[in-house]
């Protein structure tokens, strides 16, 4: 599976969520905004109002706010793997924020996704968001799979 | 995986997977 397949499956999932603008394109996502949203959705006591607070809706054309927001999209992240769901994601290269910001770089953007994927399957309501991606189109599902797959691999409790 | 048997076909093995991924233990979130 291409970055780019990886990328668009994965789009197509987020585009489940109930976001303020749901994103239509995998440039969307480049901001941060949408990840954010959907990470107060999956675990709105973890992502609670304060932390979304630091978020910048705001972005426009720049990328310094969208390397921001990415920052804190994949802190939170990593803090809610290690607090709550009590696992490290070992040898799993963690994507770098700064490429996604500047351009758009779908290798690291599908690692973002995938991260943000884990959290969804992880989380105390999994079975709303399992049922979901098992709803969806079969080649949808496939990627969604091996995304969680190569994640769990590299999972350590 | 045989033929003819639960989770041979490519929707059996996505259903499969998902269904290990419900049962599976996880954090409280």
């Amino acid at each position: 599976m291409t970055n780019h397949e990886l990328c668009e499956s994965l789009l197509t999932w987020v585009q489940t969520f109930n976001l303020d603008n749901s994103p239509e394109t995998v440039a969307e996502l480049t901001d941060g905004v949408a990840l954010s949203q959907i990470l107060c959705q999956i675990a709105p006591t973890f992502f609670n109002t304060g932390w979304y607070s630091r978020i910048r809706r705001e972005v426009g054309d720049s990328w310094r706010i969208r390397v921001s927001n990415l920052k804190k999209v994949l802190e939170g992240i990593l803090d809610f793997y290690n607090d709550v769901l009590g696992q490290q994601i070992r040898d799993f290269k963690l994507p770098d924020v700064s490429k996604i910001a500047e351009r758009h770089d779908l290798e690291e953007l599908g690692r973002l996704l995938q991260l943000v994927l884990g959290c969804a399957v992880n989380c105390e309501h999994k079975e709303e968001y399992i049922n979901v991606i098992m709803g969806m189109e079969e080649s949808v599902q496939h990627a969604v799979m091996n995304a969680i797959q190569e994640l769990m691999s590299k999972e350590m409790p | 995986m045989e033929p003819g048997k639960p989770g041979a076909t490519n929707e059996g093995v996505l259903a499969n997977f998902f269904n290990s991924l419900l049962s599976k233990k996880t954090g409280t979130g």
